[in-house]
């Protein structure tokens, strides 16, 4: 089973297209592993993207060298997951 | 296995634990519901529709759930539907007169092969489970998959990608046996598949930008059906053409719906905005499937009294 420990997901908030085509390209940077859960569309729409624990200070680099900003929405989504399976189980019991 | 009758609706559940309640339900229900398998997934799974139907072969209304795996506050939304469509046949007026002229299909569980995968490997995992000759990559995601501008912007032709528009249009045999099914029933009026998360509400079209021919009917029935959702605990939905209001999507189930001639073709896109996501607390089931019966009652009393 596939574990997200220290995963994140942030809300990203582009202020402009060209912030857009670079959130864009982040996605297309396969190495980052990134999951958007809610694609860029438009200038001050937000995006919520999935990081891997490993990519999140290069991420977070990156939003901050393009002043793009942006917010923790999920601090670790394998806590998240954590409590969802032990409800689960807890149901089955 | 749960006993019949003692189902956690407050609690998200495997797939063997809804085929059960589905099982369940049918039983408790012998005159109003029976099971039909439309077909088998990928990996050999029966895609199991409920049908509630008061008899003969009435015009109908297609109600699909969980098309993209992860999104488990959908399918549970699907189960407590069909619990309380099933139940209240013959106490409550409205779902008494809708079932005394049209019929419901129900798919709760639209690609089970994923659903399965995200309990049990990968909870992110969006797609269907097909092997992509020539890829490492597996999965194609269904809901770019249907024969609507297929292929077009919005929709990805990397096998890597969770917008994978899969080889060619119904090439998921997911997505294949609802298409051969609505066609060979040939009368369903009303097409409305949910999705989660963002709270919208949303029709034709997504694999182009321009006004659909029922744009202001449809816009109507979807405000008045987003008020109706905000009736009971405040959420509040965004309306509009799928286009508009997220990003221009081609090969999506509700666009092949329409453009195969059912009107009233709409897609939901459930709780939250952004707290949660995906990970939608199972504290949030009931209320998100109690607001969201109020939605889906607008839309299909809208269809119960426009037939075409």
């Amino acid at each position: 089973r596939e574990t997200f420990v220290g995963d994140q997901v942030l809300e990203v908030t582009p202020s402009n297209e060209e912030q857009i085509v670079n959130l864009k390209e982040l996605e297309a940077e396969e190495h980052l592993q990134l999951d958007f859960w809610k694609p860029p569309t438009t200038p001050g729409e937000t995006a919520h993207v999935r990081v891997p624990f490993v990519s999140v200070q290069a991420v977070k680099a990156f939003l901050e060298s393009q002043g793009i900003d942006y917010s923790i929405m999920i601090e670790d989504v394998q806590v998240l997951l954590d409590n969802e399976n032990d409800e689960m189980l807890l149901n089955q019991r | 296995r749960e006993r019949s009758g003692n189902f956690n609706f407050e609690a998200y559940h495997t797939l063997d634990e809804i085929s059960q309640e589905m099982d369940n339900l049918v039983a408790k229900h012998p005159g109003l519901l029976s099971k039909l398998t439309i077909g088998r997934s990928f990996e050999k799974r029966p895609m199991n529709v409920l049908k509630f139907s008061t008899g003969g072969n009435k015009p109908a209304i297609w109600l699909d759930a969980g098309i993209h795996a992860r999104e488990w506050v959908t399918q549970a939304t699907a189960v407590w539907t069909a619990n309380k469509i099933a139940s209240e046949y013959g106490t409550d007026p409205f779902i008494t007169s809708l079932l005394d002229k049209m019929d419901i299909f129900l798919l709760p569980v639209t690609n089970p092969d994923g659903y399965v995968f995200s309990h049990t490997k990968n909870r992110m995992w969006r797609k269907t489970r097909s092997k992509v000759a020539g890829s490492l990559c597996v999965g194609v995601d269904p809901n770019r998959n249907w024969d609507a501008g297929f292929g077009g912007p919005g929709a990805s032709n990397s096998p890597c990608s969770d917008s994978y528009h899969g080889p060619s249009a119904n090439s998921e045999v997911e997505v294949k046996s609802i298409v051969d099914f609505i066609k060979s029933h040939g009368n369903v009026k009303a097409f409305i598949t949910i999705h989660s998360y963002s709270q919208l509400l949303m029709f034709p079209y997504g694999y182009k930008c321009t006004k659909s021919d029922s744009f202001d009917e449809l816009n109507e029935v979807a405000l008045k059906a987003a008020q109706s959702v905000a009736s009971l605990h405040g959420t509040k939905y965004k309306v509009g053409p799928i286009c508009s209001v997220i990003y221009q999507a081609s090969g999506g189930s509700i666009d092949w719906a329409y453009d195969s001639g059912i009107k009233y073709s709409f897609a939901f896109e459930l709780r939250d905005t952004g707290r949660y996501g995906f990970l939608l607390p199972a504290s949030q089931i009931l209320p998100t499937a109690q607001e969201t019966w109020l939605g889906l009652k607008t839309i299909m009393e809208h269809v119960r009294d426009h037939p075409y």
